[in-house]
């Protein structure tokens, strides 16, 4: 699967953008967290697009991200 | 939106709605 850029994104509509977003972010999330996956990738999608683009292309800062969301989640099903 | 349907589930293959419905 090609990296995806912020050329690729910006010629796709908004509501595209996010999708795009999303599938990435959720393949990278379900085998950490295949239960949560869904939820921690709409929580991610809240997140500026280009912040987004960044975390795609760090793991470390992406895994942080991702433990952040889920911390969130559990507090907020709590 | 309701606090309890938080946060919007994202499912590959289906259009994200996200935020739009609030």
């Amino acid at each position: 699967q090609e990296p995806l850029t912020a050329s690729m994104l910006a010629k796709a509509p908004p509501q595209e953008q996010k999708q795009m977003l999303g599938e990435r972010l959720y393949h990278l999330i379900y085998p950490l967290h295949p239960s949560l996956a869904g939820k921690i990738t709409g929580m991610l999608l809240e997140i500026d697009n280009s912040e987004v683009l960044l975390l795609l292309e760090s793991p470390a800062s992406l895994r942080s991200k991702i433990e952040e969301a889920v911390t969130v989640l559990q507090a907020h099903q709590a | 939106g309701s606090s309890i349907s938080w946060p919007p589930e994202f499912h590959p293959g289906v259009p994200w709605k996200g935020l739009q419905n609030i």
